[in-house]
């Protein structure tokens, strides 16, 4: 099931004037559980697309498809909802850059 | 809206950033 929740995002609590919450939903990436996101893209303000920078030559093929399909949604291209590519897990030494994984999606699709 | 969508492959993380950006760390 997606995790929802509406709070303040630890970046606002040091900015000046209106504070305002952020409703974030997390939406589960099995291929089956899929459809559930379309429930949320048309109500949404902006994506992020979370990429593991650690296993990512493995799946940079599914990760392109996934992505290709989100950027080509309807209800994205008509808003121009916009999206970011964040890159997590590179904490890690053998992690990725953002560089390279740019690249590698850009070139993939 | 207010809304943001995390999304991303099995495995790419989303859950625990959800609970880091939640919870502030």
């Amino acid at each position: 099931e997606p995790n929802e929740g509406t709070f303040i995002l630890n970046s606002e609590i040091s900015k000046k004037g209106k504070i305002k919450p952020v409703h974030l939903v997390d939406v589960p990436g099995h291929s089956r559980l899929r459809p559930k996101l379309d429930e949320f893209l048309p109500q949404a303000a902006g994506i992020v697309f979370v990429v593991d920078a650690l296993e990512f030559i493995p799946n940079l093929r599914a990760i392109s498809e996934y992505l290709y399909d989100i950027l080509t949604k309807g209800s994205v291209v008509k808003k121009k909802v916009p999206v970011v590519i964040c890159c997590n897990k590179t904490d890690k030494v053998t992690a990725h850059t953002k560089e390279f994984i740019r690249k590698q999606l850009e070139k993939e699709m | 809206s207010n809304t943001i969508v995390l999304t991303g492959l099995s495995g790419s993380g989303k859950t625990v950033l959800f609970y880091q950006l939640r919870d502030g760390s």
